[in-house]
């Protein structure tokens, strides 16, 4: 199981839908200070379900819709689309690609996807739970927080090792 | 519930001794419980011994030591129980030279369980990656994913083409 | 007090707007008090526009671009009431080759004012300096201060002695 | 005004006597991670009058004593002494040169110093008041605290600005 594509629009610096096609193996991300790279691993966190706005340096959840540039007006919502590879089956679904999506619009209502149809978020965590990605917690280290493993408390470890059981 | 936990605490603090002393040549790494007679509540404690050092607070350890020894722990998580995708963001940032090919030598260690995302400015971290994703601020204040493509050493000399990213 | 501060403030601020725009080409910083009415207990805020992107909230920048925007804040203080010596540990870590030598830029521009001790890593921010002081863990776990040679540009081609740091 | 020397003895991981002659204009400080860097920021922190243990990456004030190495015992004392250069006169002391230090014993007991003899902490502070250092809050960026001036409060950075007047 691998993530094959990723696609954000709306969201954060992703203005336009941008798409990202991902390969196996090591993929560096690469490019000058500012440029969005981070906004992909948020983008990731995000459609994994994290609800925690400032995991995604934001003051509000509304901070991860793209608020406009000097040349772009803002838009009224985010949208981000992550298609994983299934074809070991290791998730219960009977397709060989498996797509969850997250939307937010300015009003605050917020949307999640599987395979293209409106679910709970319930429905989305109980289905990571089973790829090993609950909550992304130890598939993604945003940057600065690799630190958080020593900082933290011996119960927030505890935590960690428990998602890997 | 106590028998999964205590398993794969096992798991993974078998996985940490291995990492960290593959990490800190001469150090040794463990974990344990802040409880050992009550797995249900306890957390997990980090202890440390680099060579010719004693063993000693975490907090007292340099920013580099620190970054490594966080790695050492999340790649235990990673062996324990390997999500399908891991995204490390900036995580080489404060290590040297010495640790930075460590790190390098991590990843190629585990490029076979899972598909690593890693958001890097260190040129030896990228030339370990099978391929390069460019991202760029486009001059529209948004984000645009510029171009993929691999790591020189790759290629064969006459492929080497130093396209801009 | 008001007026030393209000004095001091007004320095300040301009000190800032003029090394942001050094750092950020094309943008613009600003230091805001909370409070125009009371100058005693007011806080200050920094308010920043980047080029092609709109004023936006701290927490969304990016780690390099606020490193940078603290490194313009710090430098402000300096001009305002340069201090004997300044010591700085590895701000340039999540800087990218870009921002890098504008920081080494920004080091030059008060060479005269104080004494820098630059803690790096990178080569670009050793090669600026006027010598390098090499620091090493000495087999009997305790620091020793190795050697201070002068880093290779600023020696003649003939003297350039790879000594071992 | 510079820094012309700091000697640090029983200091971290500086067991014996290490001394560093300094010269004006700019240092680069390098070497491997853990090797001591930082500890030297601490160094001139500490004999600046710092207060807080969590600002030196300790527990308590006594973890800036050696702790010992895998082949040296600790140590009962911490003693680190800077030598400010004062040819320009603008300390009011009538030396060329002032030697401020501080000394912490295991017992507990600490001792500043000004030119070799015992003072208080508030005579080394008012003194280096005169020399535009406070407690040094903007003259040293420790590791990792860059961030600080830009996620701190608006009174936080306040109280910078006031150290300028
Ligand atoms: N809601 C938003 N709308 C528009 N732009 C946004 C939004 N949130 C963040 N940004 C933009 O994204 C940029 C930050 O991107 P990001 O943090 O991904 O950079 P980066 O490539 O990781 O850089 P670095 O190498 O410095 O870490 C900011 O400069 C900001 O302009
Ligand atoms: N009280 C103490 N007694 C003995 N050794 C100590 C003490 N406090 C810290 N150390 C040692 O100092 C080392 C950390 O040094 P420091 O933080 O200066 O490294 P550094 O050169 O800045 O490295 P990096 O490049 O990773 O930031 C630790 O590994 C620790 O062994
Ligand atoms: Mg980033
Ligand atoms: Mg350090």
């Amino acid at each position: 199981m691998y993530l094959k594509s990723l696609a954000a629009r709306g969201f954060k610096s992703f203005a336009d839908k941008t798409e990202i096609l991902c390969q196996q193996g090591v993929i560096a991300v690469v490019g000058p200070n500012g440029s969005g790279k981070s906004n992909i691993a948020d983008a990731v966190l995000w459609v994994l379900g994290e609800q925690s706005a400032r995991h995604l340096r934001g003051g509000s959840m509304e901070d991860v819709i793209f608020a406009g540039s000097h040349s772009r007006s803002a838009l009224g919502m985010a949208e981000v689309i992550m298609t994983l590879d299934n074809s070991s089956g290791q998730l219960p679904i009977e397709f060989t690609e498996v797509t969850i999506g997250r939307r937010l619009y300015r009003s605050g209502e917020s949307e999640y996807l599987l395979m293209g149809k409106r679910c709970r978020l319930s429905d989305i965590i109980d289905l990571l739970e089973e790829a090993g990605l609950g909550r992304g917690i130890y598939s993604v280290i945003s940057q600065g927080r690799i630190d958080e493993v020593l900082s933290g408390r011996p119960d927030e470890r505890r935590a960690l090792v428990d998602e890997a059981a | 519930i106590n028998d999964v936990f205590a398993d794969t605490f096992e798991k993974a603090s078998n996985h940490f001794s291995e990492i960290f002393s593959l990490l800190f040549p001469g150090g040794r790494g463990k974990l344990l419980l802040t409880n050992e007679d009550n797995t249900l509540d306890a957390g997990i404690d980090i202890e440390v011994k680099l060579e010719r050092k004693k063993f000693q607070k975490l907090s007292l350890m340099s920013g580099g030591e620190r970054a490594l020894a966080a790695l050492a722990f999340t790649f235990a998580l990673y062996a324990t129980k390997p999500t399908p995708f891991c995204i490390l963001d900036e995580v080489d940032a404060p290590l040297d030279e010495f640790n930075l090919a460590r790190f390098v030598d991590l990843i190629d260690r585990f490029r076979k369980e899972s598909q690593f995302f890693i958001i890097t400015h260190q040129q030896r971290t990228m030339s370990a990656a099978d391929i390069l994703y460019g991202v760029s601020m486009q001059a529209n204040g948004t984000t645009a994913l510029v171009s993929q493509k691999i790591p020189e050493q790759k290629l064969s000399p006459t492929e080497s083409v130093q396209e801009e990213v």
